[in-house]
This record gives C-alpha cells, structure tokens and sequence, in this order.
C-alpha cells in the first residue's frame, strides 16, 4: 500500500526499531 | 538428566528460569535458549551480563549509535526498573509478550505503551504527527507537510471515537481490532523455535522441563 493511503499507526508499525526479530539474527 | 555443567554461571540480574517460565509463555528450556541470546547480547560492547541501550541499539541496526525513536521506547519498556539496562528476567518476561502464544491484550497494552510517547495515559495528536516525522526520517520517505498533516488528523479522529482529541487504550484496542495488522510487529514466530536456533544450550540444561 502506498504511504499516503495507510493510516499513521500502519506507516510507524514498519520502522525497523519495532522489528525485534532482528535481535535472534546471527 | 544429561547435566553437563554442575554450575550455571550467575550473573547480575540472573533469575531462575524456572521462575521466568511459570510467569512467560516460555517453557524452561526455552528460557534457557534465551539466556543464550541474552549473553550474546548483553557482552557485545560492555561484558556485563546487562543490555546496555548501545548494545541493543547493536542488535537492532548493527549499529550502536543508530538512534531510533520507537527502538528506544522499546528499550525503555524493556528496562522495567528504569536503571538504564534491561536484565534478564526483564528481557525474558518482555519477549513473552511477543511470543506467539501470548494474550493479543497484553501485546495491544504493550503497543499502547509504547505510542504513549510521554506515558500520560494517552496518545496524543501530537505524539502521532512526532513519531511518523520519526519514521519518515528513518525511511527517507518523503512526503509534504500537508499529506503528513492529513494523514496524522485522519488517522486521529478515526480513532478517537470519543472526540476527546487523545486516544486511550479501549479506543486504541478498538482501532486494532479494526485494523490488526497494527500489532503484528508484537508478535515473533521466531520465539516459538527458540530452542533451536541454540541447541548447544538445551543439550546442558539442569532444569527438565514440566510440560
């Protein structure tokens, strides 16, 4: 979906300092 | 029982695992898979057995000085002792949240908190405009002010059913149920295979697990 139609909290839900499954990367 | 090591090492802020497992979705020996975690996390810049926000931050970007708004409301969540580190109960009982089997309440409070930038209770306009520019910032994805300001007010009184101008948690856990999407990123299907991704661990464990 493009930016402008998602609604904010969908936009700041993709910011990679909410992904954790980063953390269980080796 | 297969007990290679007589002795776990403790360390600060060490909890028994079999403590963490009756209070987290966690079965024992999947605390003790995430201890392995913890250790590799909490000695990648200060050897401590304590996750400094730098080394977090490490884990994240791998990069510790990456600054990042909602990383370090994680963070911030995480060290429910307010002390600078998160230790590993609080690490353990944190990522319970995140597990696949944990209460979609607990995972929509948790979200709550953590878009309750200034922790009044409530999200505020304010507070959403700030963390998308904080997205926007991190994405590089530029849009005008104008489609920011629209986006941010839609987004808003879509929300804020009440039209009290903040949003509290029962109408935040009504806009999640309208669009669940929103708490995916609160739930990690890695956690449910814990225990394989640091077999070596399991294969010394001193706890067998109960279920």
């Amino acid at each position: 979906a493009s930016p402008v139609t998602m609604n904010a909290f969908e936009l700041i839900s993709k910011s990679r300092g909410l992904d954790l499954a980063t953390l269980f990367e080796k | 029982m297969g007990c290679y090591h007589s002795k776990k090492p403790k360390t600060q802020g060490y909890e028994d695992p079999t403590v963490l497992a009756a209070e987290t979705p966690f079965t024992v020996s999947e605390v003790e898979a995430l201890y392995e975690l913890f250790k590799k996390l909490s000695s990648s810049i200060i050897n401590d057995g304590l996750i400094h926000r730098e080394e977090f931050q490490l884990a994240l970007f791998r990069n510790r000085n990456m600054k990042n708004l909602f990383a370090d409301r994680i963070f911030d969540l995480f060290d429910v002792k307010r002390n600078g580190v998160i230790e590993f109960g609080e690490f353990v009982r944190s990522l319970g949240i995140f597990h696949p089997n944990a209460s979609i309440k607990d995972k929509i409070t948790f979200a709550f908190r953590l878009y309750d930038l200034r922790q009044t209770g409530f999200i505020e306009q304010e507070e959403l405009k700030e963390m998308v520019l904080a997205l926007l910032h991190e994405s590089e994805l530029t849009l005008s002010d104008d489609v920011i300001e629209t986006i941010v007010e839609k987004t808003f009184n879509e929300a804020d059913t009440n039209g009290d101008g903040k949003i509290d948690q029962e109408e935040w856990r009504e806009f999640v149920m309208k669009y669940p999407s929103l708490i995916k990123n609160m739930t990690l299907p890695y956690l449910k295979d814990i225990t394989m991704a640091f077999p070596s661990f399991v294969a010394s464990t001193e706890v067998e697990d109960s279920d």
